[in-house]
Formats: structure tokens, C-alpha cells, sequence
């Protein structure tokens, strides 16, 4: 399987409906500090389901949505959708291509969708749930786990391979 | 339970080992069960970079404390892969030649993985395949400029190249 | 007591905004004490760059957070500077931009002090007066390689230049 | 005042005598990953008197002394010379240059001296007090306080601004 596009629309710093699409092998992204690359990234983590703002470096979820910006006003809801292609029948579906959407309303109230049918959170996380992606998976490696992983003491490391197990 | 632990700590750290002497080029590295019951043990780590003789991973450099805490996400990350992985300005503290080891353990594993890395590293970008670029309007808010395909695949096809 | 520290508090604000629209290029940023007695309270940080709205700082990106700190740690070294400032790859999360901005902060304070910069950033080194390079033996023991003056000297004295 | 020389003999990765030569202006300090930048950087932390072992990435200050390396064998003692141009008087001494020497042998036992005469660890404190110079002034920036002055609470924020002041 593989990601082969990522949309986002109202999500921290992209209030217009912005797509991008990959391709396998290696793909920089790159942009100058601040420019929204990381909220990528985080974009990701949402979208598969991560439940503590904290990771997505705020205090409360409602601060994933575009807050305005210049003349821009703030957005209504947060949206992002995120499309694989079911190449190896990984996922437990007949679809061959498999898009997920998480819509936030500043309202607090949330919406999923599996290929535009709506469902519930945990469908999403059952959908990936073997597939070694979802909240706790290294799909998403960053530099503060790296410097983490060593400073942390033997017992927090050990809670690492046992997630892994 | 505690065979399966084994099992997956016994992967891992063979795993460990070598991306270790993958991204280093050289030197060892290990990982040892602290004592006691191994359903509860910490999990120790030692490392020696090529020709050096210190173990103890607290004198080892900014740059390879970083590399070591790769080759153990990446070991973790096998036992378990995902069919794609992000990573986020990982090579910020690691000098020209081991970016350019770390760039090529990424294209060894793009077999099975695919890989999104976020950088500012100049040498990371020319190992890419396709560089995204993004940029901020003064106003605030993010845009994508066009992909470009990485000269080496230019040069192959002859296609269009976005001049920056 | 009381009246010193708040003079102090004063003078270090006064140099961070200052240092915070140099780093920038713009935006603003500011402190504040957290309520209750002047003498224990907790000190807050908002920074809002050029064109954002937003200004608590745990939204910002890697690098604007460090050009933030740098831009406190530098407010309170102003309060008692010392001769000489080692910085030890303060500059990893930069972009290029930034960096450049950050070396044009400490070409400004070179009158009163002198910085010895560990990077691995080309373009710091360009911007360097001189440079100093370490290199490591195979078996473990660090030496120094020749001083390099860096190229605008040079173009000035035409002295020697070791190639690397 | 200013920085002129600093040398290195036994300390940490520099086995044999080591003098960097420095000049006003801004100096780059280049090289490899653990070519041993950062060793130069604690050895003037360590000869301006720093007695935390950890700030210095180790339990034990013996950890400081060349550990031997291939065919070299471990050091029996570290120094480290710090050479200022005492340009300005900031330094309460008639001399124009300063030299502080700090030595640390394996048994254990420690020398000090400044300008070759014999002293004690509280003297060299001293002759840097009203500098600017010593553990906690920021005549030493890194990349971890960098992350921690902004992720650390407001309360310990405020204790750096205590000691500025
Ligand atoms: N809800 C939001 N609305 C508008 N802007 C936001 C929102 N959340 C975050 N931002 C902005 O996004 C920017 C951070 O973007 P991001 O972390 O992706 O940067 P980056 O490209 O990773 O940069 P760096 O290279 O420094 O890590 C911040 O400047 C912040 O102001
Ligand atoms: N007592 C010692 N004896 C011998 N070698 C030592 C000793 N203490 C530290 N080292 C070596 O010094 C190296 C670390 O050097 P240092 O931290 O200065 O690297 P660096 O140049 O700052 O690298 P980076 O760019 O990765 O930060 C380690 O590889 C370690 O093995
Ligand atoms: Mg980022
Ligand atoms: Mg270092």
C-alpha cells in the first residue's frame, strides 16, 4: 500500500483546499521556517485518528482549525483527507483505493468518512489497525523522538518494544 | 507473553546492530536487559562509533546520540512497518557524510516503504526523488509550489524543470 | 528587591523585542509576569511573527521557536554580556534566511563580543571571519586542521588559503 | 576583554597538547559528526570552573580525562590553559594577559593555577565573578537550552532572569 495523496482544507495553516500527491520512493518536502510543513505531518496524525491535542502541539483540538490570518478569516471546520491505494489487499476492504476524511467544526462536533460514507472514529483506527499505522506507530518519526528515545530512562524505553511487539 | 517479548526484543536488537554499523559505517552497538524479571527490565543501550573505545552513550556526540536514536526507531519500525513513514527534520544534527549514509538506508528500504521527509538539508533534497515545495504567503497562509522531479530523473526523461 | 528585579525584567523585555523584529524581520513579541506577587511570578512569552495571528508559542514551528528562545537567551546575556560567547549549533533549525538574519545579529555585537560559533551551516561559515576546523583521527584523538580566513579577508590581504 | 587561546592536553578526545589561537570577530568552529567541537566547548566550561559532571555528559569528572583510543593510551591527567587579553582591566589584575590552568588527575586530586601560580578552584571563581564568565552566565549557548527556555515553565523561566539580574 501506499499514500498517494493527502488534501487539506481549514486545517491550521491552509485555509484553502490544498492537495498533494505522492508517489513511492523518497519525496522532500521542503520551505522555509513556519511555512506549514510540520502541520503536514500533523495534518496526517489527524486524519488516522490522534485524540491528544498535546501531540498536535496545542491545548485544546478546536486549534487545528484555520484561525484566520491577514485578510483571511478563520475557517468553519478543519478537513482533511488522506488517500491510499490498497495495492497489497493490506487493508481490510475490496476497495482498491481507500480515502479517509476527519472534519472538525469550530461547533466541537466531528465527522469520519471511509470513501465518503460516514462512520465512526474507531472505523478509522480498526480500518489501520494492522497495518502498523494509527496513533502509536513509527509511521511518523520526528527530532524530538530521536532525542528522546536515548535520554529516556531504560524502563520508558522498554514501553517502546513492547508497543512494538 | 514473556517468549514474545524475547522474541521481539531479539529481532529488534538484531535489526539495531545493523543499521547501526549501516549509518555509521562501521563501530557496534548493542542492547542489554537491565537485571531482573525480563517481563519488567529496562532496556540498556551501548554504542561505539569506529575506532573510538567509549560504550557509554552519554559522551557521544550530539550528531551521534542522533544517529544511534535512528538506527533504534528505524529497528522498532521494522518490526512493525508501515506502508509509509514521515520524517520530520531527523538529519538536523548529522554532517554531510552521514546524511548521505542515512540518505542511502532510506533508498534501500523504499522496496517497501515510502518515505515523506521533511528537511532544510540541502544533500537530503538532492538524494530525493521529488522535492514538495511549500511556502508561506505574507498573509499567513500555507500554499504548495510545484513538485519538482529530482535532476537525476530529468535527466532520464528530459521532462519540464521548475526553475526556483 | 522587588524594585531590582522589575528594573531588570524592564531592560531584558526591552532588548528581546528589540532582538525579536531583528531575527524576524518583523512580527512582534512580548513578556509578560503571570499574576500575583511581582516577586515569584512565573514569566510568560507570546511572540507572533510577520503576518500571523497568532501569538501563543507552543503553535510555532521548530525553527520559529528557536529563533524566539535565541532571541530571550540573547536578551538576558545583553543584561550581563560576557567577553566571549560560544554558540554550539544554535543554527540547526534555521532556514536559510534566518540564518542569515542570525549571523547579521552577531556581526552587530562583534564590537563588544566575541562569538565562537560550532556549525555545521555553510552559510554561517561563509558569513564566519574565520574558521576553525577539528577533525578526528581513525583511532579516536580529535586535531586541529589549519585556520581558514574566510574569503572576503582574503580578497583584502590575498593571504594563503588551505584547501580542503 | 578577550578570548586569545585555549589549550587542550588529556581533555576528553584531545590526547595530545592541543593550542586553538583566537582572534576578535565571529570563529567558526567546523567539522565531522564527533570530531570533538563540543569537547572544546566543555573544556572551557570546565576550566571556568564547572563542577557538574553532567553538564559535561557524564557521571563521574574522571570521565574527563582521555579514556585512550587505538594504539593511544588513556591519559593520566586532563588540562585545560584559557588564555584573555585582560584588554579593558575588566579582570581586578595588573596583568594584560590571564591564563587560568585547570588539571585533574586520575587519583583523583585537582591543581589550579592562573598565570602559572598555584591557586584554589574559589580564586579562579572569583577573577571571573564580575565578567560575565562562569557556570551560569550565557557566555555559553546551546541547542538544548535553546528548546528548554521556551518549553520549560514560567516559573523556571523566571529563575534565569533572577540570576541575570
Ligand atoms: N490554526 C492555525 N491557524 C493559522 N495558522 C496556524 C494554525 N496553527 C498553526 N499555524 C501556523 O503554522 C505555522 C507553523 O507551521 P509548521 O510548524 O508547519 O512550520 P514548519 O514548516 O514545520 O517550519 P520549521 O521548518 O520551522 O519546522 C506557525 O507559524 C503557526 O502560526
Ligand atoms: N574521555 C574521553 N576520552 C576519549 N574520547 C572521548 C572522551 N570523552 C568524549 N570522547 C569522545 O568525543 C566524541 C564527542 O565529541 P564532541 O561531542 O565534541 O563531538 P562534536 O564535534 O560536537 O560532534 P557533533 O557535530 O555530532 O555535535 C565522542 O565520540 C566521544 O567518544
Ligand atoms: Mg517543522
Ligand atoms: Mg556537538
Amino acid at each position: 500500500m501506499y499514500l498517494s495523496g493527502l488534501e487539506l482544507y481549514g486545517f491550521k495553516s491552509f485555509p484553502t483546499r490544498t492537495k498533494l500527491t505522492f508517489s513511492p520512493g523518497v519525496m522532500a518536502i521542503v520551505g522555509p521556517n513556519g511555512c506549514g510543513k510540520t502541520n503536514i505531518v500533523d495534518a496526517v496524525r489527524w486524519v488516522l485518528g490522534e485524540q491528544r491535542a498535546g501531540i498536535l502541539r496545542s491545548d485544546k483540538m478546536e486549534n487545528v482549525i484555520f484561525a484566520g490570518a491577514g485578510a483571511k478569516k478563520p475557517s468553519k471546520f478543519a478537513e482533511v483527507t488522506l488517500i491510499v491505494e490498497n495495492t497489497l489487499g493490506l487493508l481490510p476492504t475490496e476497495y482498491s483505493e481507500v480515502a479517509i476524511t476527519r472534519r472538525l467544526h469550530r461547533s466541537g462536533e466531528s465527522e469520519y468518512m471511509i470513501n465518503r460514507r460516514t462512520c465512526r472514529l474507531r472505523d478509522i483506527r480498526t480500518l489501520f489497525a494492522d497495518t502498523g499505522l494509527g496513533p502509536d506507530s513509527y509511521s511518523i518519526i520526528e527530532l524530538a523522538m530521536v532525542e528522546s528515545i536515548l535520554s529516556g530512562r531504560p524502563e520508558e524505553r522498554r514501553r517502546l518494544f513492547e508497543e512494538a511487539a | 507473553a514473556r517468549k514474545r517479548f524475547l522474541d521481539t526484543f531479539g529481532r529488534v536488537h538484531g535489526n539495531f546492530q545493523d543499521l547501526f554499523v549501516r549509518l555509521f559505517g562501521g563501530g557496534e552497538a548493542r542492547l542489554e536487559l537491565a537485571d531482573g524479571d525480563p517481563l519488567e527490565a529496562g532496556i540498556k543501550i551501548f554504542a561505539t562509533p569506529r575506532g573510538k573505545n567509549l560504550s557509554a552513550i552519554d559522551l557521544l556526540s550530539g550528531g551521534e546520540k542522533a544517529l544511534t536514536a535512528i538506527a533504534l526507531l528505524f529497528a522498532l519500525y521494522l518490526e512493525r512497518p508501515s506502508p509509509f513513514c514521515f520524517l520530520d527534520e531527523v538529519d538536523a544534527p548529522l554532517d554531510d557524510s552521514n546524511v548521505g549514509r542515512f540518505a542511502d538506508l532510506l533508498e534501500d528500504f523504499t522496496d517497501r516503504t515510502q518515505f515523506l521527509v521533511v528537511t532544510h538539508n540541502k544533500l537530503t533534497m538532492e538524494r530525493a526523488d521529488r522535492l514538495y515545495g511549500v511556502t508561506m504567503e505574507e498573509e499567513g497562509s500555507s500554499r504548495l509550489v510545484a513538485v519538482e522531479i529530482a535532476a537525476r530523473e530529468m535527466e532520464k526523461d528530459d521532462g519540464p524543470v521548475t526553475d526556483d
